[in-house]
């Protein structure tokens, strides 16, 4: 009499955890902007299997914006996920992968990343500030002054801006704009960017220094500039990061799309 | 002989009361929520 298939994988069955965590490290891994997303749940899991110790596993799970940036060198244990009243946000990935003799390879990823509803915020939270678009003016002029602000302060390297990572507009009480962006450190000081600022370039990749900062900008009751921004300090490059793009949405990787 | 059990005597057997205690197995997915759902 054949052997009776294997029971279907539970989701949180620990080879299910196993597979959901070698997917995240890889979107995180292969994501080029925005922050790392943790997991929140394990939606499903299908196990395939293709011959002795060869399984194709598909996954479907969903994940949750945390506060690290994505070129941020903390490990993503030690990166708390945004809570729901910052306006979380959540990403849904359909990832495949192989697992031959208990190794695990991702075969394709395709994740898709969305705000919670404001709606869903404002009734829990009728006064927390909702997620804006990053190319508001208001979000940009913030993102300028505070750049410009901390150039003008800083006796380190010039900085220029990466991407905007995320901005929130608080109405009431007062009227504030709070934004995160990366940036990259240049060649220039901040000294020599006042003599010519086109001159100043960012580093090149095996020098690359990149850093966060987060500035708000309160216009009420009273104007007010807060900014502070760090540097993670030289690290070896991921293979290939492109420096900008547009952060909010995760895209399927080219060429590797879950068929 | 393989008699088919008549639908009121099969009815019957699924009225057969659970042991005390009894907890349906939890569907194997989707899993649990580490932090909270939106």
């Amino acid at each position: 009499v054949p052997a009776a298939p294997p029971a279907p994988l539970g989701c949180d069955d620990p080879e299910s955890e196993a597979a959901a965590e070698a997917a995240v490290n890889y979107i995180n891994g292969h994501s080029h902007h925005g922050y790392k997303f943790a997991l929140n749940r394990i939606e499903d899991i299908r196990v395939v299997p293709q011959g002795p110790n060869n399984d194709i596993i598909f996954l479907e799970l969903d994940l949750l914006e945390t506060r690290c940036h994505i070129l941020s060198p903390t490990p993503l244990d030690n990166c708390t996920v945004r809570s729901f009243a910052e306006h979380a946000v959540e990403g849904d990935c359909d990832v495949k992968l192989q697992r031959v003799d208990g190794i695990l390879s991702v075969l394709a990823s395709k994740c898709h990343s969305h705000a919670d509803s404001s709606e869903d915020i404002l009734k829990v939270c009728p006064d927390c500030p909702l997620l804006a678009s990053l190319n508001n003016t208001e979000v940009l002029e913030t993102v300028s002054a505070a750049l410009n602000d901390y150039n003008s302060k800083t006796t380190g390297s010039y900085l220029r801006l990466l991407e905007i990572g995320r901005a929130q507009i608080q109405h009431h009480p007062g009227h504030a704009v709070a934004t995160e962006f990366a940036v990259g450190a240049t060649n220039c000081t901040a000294k020599e960017a006042k003599a010519n600022v086109e001159a100043c370039q960012l580093l090149p990749k095996d020098q690359s220094n990149f850093g966060f900062c987060t500035a708000v900008l309160t216009k009420l009751p009273s104007q007010d500039l807060q900014v502070d921004c760090q540097l993670y300090g030289h690290q070896v490059p991921a293979p290939d990061i492109p420096l900008l793009s547009r952060p909010g949405v995760t895209y399927a990787h080219p060429g590797q799309d879950t068929s | 002989s393989v008699a088919k059990r008549a639908v009121a005597v099969a009815a019957q057997h699924d009225k057969v009361p659970r042991p005390v205690g009894f907890v349906p197995p939890l569907p194997p997915c989707p899993g649990k929520i580490r932090h909270f759902d939106i």
